[in-house]
C-alpha cells in the first residue's frame, strides 16, 4: 500500500512539475517576443550602438576584433592540436558580406 | 572540410545561445593550458 | 516498486528542466534591462551633446567581440565577396556577444552578480514589465531563480509595455 501511495503522489508531483515546465516554456516564448519588438523598434534602433571606448574599457589593453554578420552566419572553431600554438576562426555566410572591425585603443 | 563536435565547435549568428561561445572559450583556454 | 523508481528518475529529469528554464529566463531578462539601459543612456547622451556620435567611432549591435593579447599575431584571410572569413591566431583568444559585452559595461547594473544598489534597482525595475519587477528584486538581492521560479500567470504580461 505504502508504494501504491508513493507511486500516486510522485505521479501528482510529475504533473504539476510538467505544467509548471509548460508555464515556463510560455514564459520565455512571451520575453523572447518581448526582446524583439524592443530591438527591432526603429527609435531603439537607432540607439543600439557602444562606442570604441565603451569596448577598449572592458578589455583593458587586448586587440579586439567586432564582427558583424547576417543572421544565419557560421562561425567554427576546430579543436586545437594539442602541442600547438594555433588557433583557428572560419566565418560563413551565405545571405550576405561579414563586417570586421580591428579595434584598438592605440 | 565540415567540422564535427569532436573536430571543433559551432556557433551561428542570431541562432546559438550565449552558452555555445562559453564552450568555445573554455576548449581555447583548455588548449593554451595543454 | 519499479515503477516507483522510474517515477523518481523521471521527476528528478523534469526538475532539473525546469532549472535550466529558469536560468534561461533569467537570462532574457537580463539580456533585455542592458539593452533598454544601452538604448537610454545613447539617447541622453546624444541629448546632451545635441548631435550623434562622431562618424565610425560606434559598433552598432547585434555584433560579436574576438579578444586576444596585443602581443598575438592574427593572420586573417578574406574571401572577395566577404562571405568567408579565415583568421589565425598565435595565441588563445575569448568572442563574446553583446549581451555580455553589455553586462562588462554595467547596463545590467550588476544584477546578475547580485550586486546592485537601491538607485540601480529602480531604474532596472522601469525597464521591465510590472510582472517581472519581483523578480528582479530578487536577483538584486542575489536570489537566483533557478530555486524559485515566476509565481504570475502569463496572461497577466502586457507586450505593449515594450512599444511604449
Amino acid at each position: 500500500k505504502e508504494i501504491v501511495d508513493r507511486l500516486r503522489y510522485l505521479e501528482a508531483e510529475i504533473e504539476d512539475l510538467e505544467l509548471k515546465e509548460k508555464e515556463l516554456d510560455q514564459q520565455k516564448l512571451w520575453l523572447q517576443q518581448s526582446i524583439k519588438n524592443v530591438k527591432e523598434d526603429s527609435t531603439n534602433k537607432s540607439f543600439s550602438y557602444i562606442t570604441h571606448e565603451d569596448i577598449c574599457d572592458c578589455f583593458n589593453g587586448d586587440t579586439l576584433l567586432a564582427i558583424q554578420a547576417p543572421s544565419g552566419t557560421q562561425l567554427e572553431v576546430p579543436v586545437p592540436h594539442l602541442g600547438q600554438k594555433k588557433y583557428q576562426i572560419n566565418l560563413n555566410s551565405h545571405s550576405g558580406p561579414i563586417h570586421v572591425l580591428l579595434i584598438n585603443k592605440e | 572540410a565540415s567540422l564535427t563536435p569532436k573536430t571543433g565547435l559551432l556557433y551561428k549568428f542570431n541562432g546559438s545561445p550565449s552558452k555555445s561561445l562559453k564552450e568555445i572559450n573554455n576548449m581555447i583556454k583548455e588548449g593554451g593550458q595543454k | 516498486a519499479q515503477e516507483c523508481q522510474n517515477l523518481e528518475i523521471e521527476k528528478q529529469r523534469c526538475i532539473e528542466q525546469i532549472k535550466q528554464k529558469r536560468a534561461q529566463l533569467q537570462e532574457l531578462l537580463l539580456q533585455q534591462i542592458a539593452f533598454k539601459n544601452l538604448v537610454q543612456r545613447n539617447q541622453q547622451n546624444e541629448q546632451q551633446h545635441q548631435s550623434p556620435p562622431v562618424l565610425n567611432s560606434t559598433i552598432q549591435l547585434p555584433f560579436l567581440i574576438i579578444n586576444t593579447s596585443k602581443r598575438t599575431m592574427i593572420d586573417c584571410s578574406i574571401s572577395p565577396d566577404k562571405f568567408e572569413y579565415v583568421f589565425n591566431f598565435d595565441n588563445t583568444f575569448e568572442i563574446h556577444d553583446d549581451t555580455e559585452v553589455l553586462k562588462r559595461m554595467g547596463m545590467s547594473f550588476g544584477l546578475e552578480a547580485g550586486k546592485c544598489s537601491a538607485e540601480d534597482l529602480r531604474t532596472a525595475k522601469s525597464l521591465v514589465p510590472k510582472a517581472f519587477e519581483s523578480f528582479v528584486t530578487d536577483m538584486s538581492a542575489g536570489i537566483s531563480w533557478v530555486n524559485k521560479g515566476p509565481v504570475f500567470s502569463s496572461t497577466q504580461v502586457d507586450l505593449s509595455f515594450d512599444i511604449a
